[in-house]
């Protein structure tokens, strides 16, 4: 079963209870949230009319932690630690899990260095093992961890809530897509037709020389 | 919906990625 | 005869009492059962052959035991005798275990835990029995040497959903799934183990390690495009030079795809489908992601 259909029952669950919360109550569902191993989307929970109310109320900072975990990184929170609440150690991971899917987003080869400066690691087997298990094994991504070139290629990786304005450059891509694919099976019909028409001329010479090489024997 | 935005993005980056001429031919 | 043959019973009996099981055995198996003076039942002949290897069995003592099986497989094979059957079963699953011929002996188990009976002739198959043997064929199917066939036993234990009751489930369900043990889980399971499946093997490993070393370098290979044998070593727990030796005879032997660089101290690691296939995957996948989300469209009503 793939993450998406997990986290599916996981994200009602805690919508319908964001949506009988009262503010304080509110953080402590924050909590049990972002730090719920199987769930790696938040913004079902973001969109709950309980937790838009506690902006500007002294919980607020936990609908900006919720934003965090729907939309950004690790590196974000360290550059924003003063005004969002401490993390549990469950939290820290997921929000690293988080960060890999968000490096995916734009690149199929991720180096080392990139990765471990990105989710704060000092050395590869520390990198490698978190990659393992923290992201294989939990089915968040598949790649291949390549060490001679040090890059971890991604094959698949789950899909992040998307920020605002992403949704354009979706359909760009699928444009794009659909565009390629035309060109392509054109392509294809063009080559085919090629290759009878190729398949004609070659049968056509071949009659022709047979029948040369019959007329040649009559005359000898 | 967001879930069926979420698997969308996870689809498209499974998509090539190159545009390039040389890669048009490779492709076929 | 006949006087000999009743009081070696007797005898018999009496060390069995005391659980002196070999020399019970050896006492039964003074029992001339090929005598041409006394012609014995075929069922009175296995009920003895068995009966003495189960008394072997008792000391862990695998050669004697075989003796016996191997001459009770010349009478079980018409033997009407159903509970004798089983019992010949369990000891020849029990001697092809402790002659650590574990994939052999985990297919016996695994034929034994399915026995749909509850009650054979006047014996009674309880449900642990049969958890037991289930348990001991996840067991053996883990120590046995990695490769194809072992990876289909797997398969098939994983998908029995009794096996998801047993206590070592979560260790086979890691195995099956191709996925690294750590040393915590490698320890915990070890402690299930039977003696001889700990014992030391000619070249000072112990089976199981062998078993968990070549587990975990599949699993590697499942992970890794390439990978320095110093990492290598420390991901397997071992030494570089050790993680090369068992990875170059994984590859000699043919249950693992790949090669090694010495110069560079590296292992590459080889899919077993071709680039064109792995491509083709690629595009079933894409084309199968691409469905599942009209479906979930469509079910959403979009």
């Amino acid at each position: 079963m793939d993450i998406e259909q997990r986290q599916t029952e996981i994200i009602d669950h805690f919508v319908k209870q964001a949506e009988v919360m009262e503010a304080a109550s509110l953080s402590a569902l924050v909590l049990e949230a972002t730090s719920h191993p199987s769930l790696f989307a938040f913004s079902e929970i973001l969109s709950s009319p309980n937790v838009h109310k506690l902006e500007g109320t002294r919980y607020s900072s936990s609908r900006d932690l919720l934003r965090l975990f729907a939309y950004g990184t690790w590196n974000d929170y360290r550059s924003n630690a003063g005004c969002l609440p401490a993390l549990l150690p469950d939290q820290v991971r997921k929000l690293k899990q988080l960060t890999v899917l968000t490096l995916a987003e734009t690149n199929k080869v991720l180096p080392y260095d990139q990765l471990m400066q990105e989710i704060d690691v000092s050395n590869v087997r520390e990198l490698e093992d978190f990659l393992i298990n923290e992201c294989m094994y939990v089915g968040i991504v598949r790649g291949k961890l390549d060490q001679l070139r040090r890059c971890f290629e991604v094959q698949f990786a789950a899909g992040r809530d998307l920020r605002p304005g992403q949704l354009n450059n979706m359909i760009q891509t699928l444009a794009n897509w659909v565009c390629t694919s035309d060109n392509l099976l054109q392509t294809i019909q063009e080559k085919i037709k090629w290759a009878d028409a190729m398949s004609e001329a070659y049968k056509k010479h071949r009659k022709e020389i047979e029948d040369r090489a019959e007329d040649v024997k009559k005359s000898l | 919906d967001n879930s069926l935005l979420r698997q969308v993005s996870s689809l498209l980056r499974r998509l090539p990625t190159m545009e390039s001429e040389k890669f048009q031919d490779d492709f076929l | 005869e006949e006087q000999v043959i009743v009081l070696r019973e007797k005898l018999a009996e009496m060390y069995e009492s005391e659980h002196q099981w070999s020399k019970a055995a050896q006492m039964l198996s003074g029992i001339d059962l090929d005598s041409g003076i006394r012609v014995l039942d075929e069922t009175y002949k296995l009920s003895k052959c068995v009966q003495i290897a189960r008394l072997y069995l008792e000391d862990d003592d695998a050669v004697n035991a075989e003796a016996f099986i191997n001459k009770a497989s010349f009478l079980v094979s018409n033997s009407p005798h159903e509970v004798l059957n089983l019992q010949y079963k369990v000891c020849y699953a029990r001697i092809l275990d402790l002659k650590r011929k574990f994939l052999e002996a985990a297919l016996r188990y695994y034929d034994i835990s399915q026995i749909e009976k509850r009650q054979i002739g006047d014996e009674e198959i309880n449900e642990d029995a049969l958890e037991q043997a289930l348990s001991a064929a996840v067991t053996c199917t883990i120590l046995a040497a990695a490769g194809p066939q072992r990876s289909r036993v797997l398969a098939n234990l994983y998908k029995d959903e009794r096996c998801s009751k047993l206590k070592i489930y979560p260790i086979l369900q890691k195995v099956y799934l191709e996925r690294i043990l750590r040393k915590p889980e490698i320890d915990a399971f070890a402690e299930e183990l039977k003696a001889h499946q700990k014992a030391l093997l000619p070249d000072n490993v112990t089976v199981l390690d062998r078993a968990m070393i070549e587990h975990n370098l599949l699993s590697a290979s499942k992970l890794y495009t390439n990978i320095s044998f110093e990492e290598l070593g420390t991901l397997l727990g071992i030494a570089p030079q050790k993680a090369e030796k068992i990875a170059s005879r994984m590859i000699y032997e043919d249950r693992m795809r790949g090669s090694i660089d010495q110069v560079e101290a590296v292992i590459h690691f080889e899919d077993d489908t071709e680039e064109l296939q792995l491509w083709d995957q690629q595009i079933v996948g894409l084309c199968q992601a691409l469905n599942d989300i009209l479906d979930s469209m469509t079910s959403k009503g979009v």
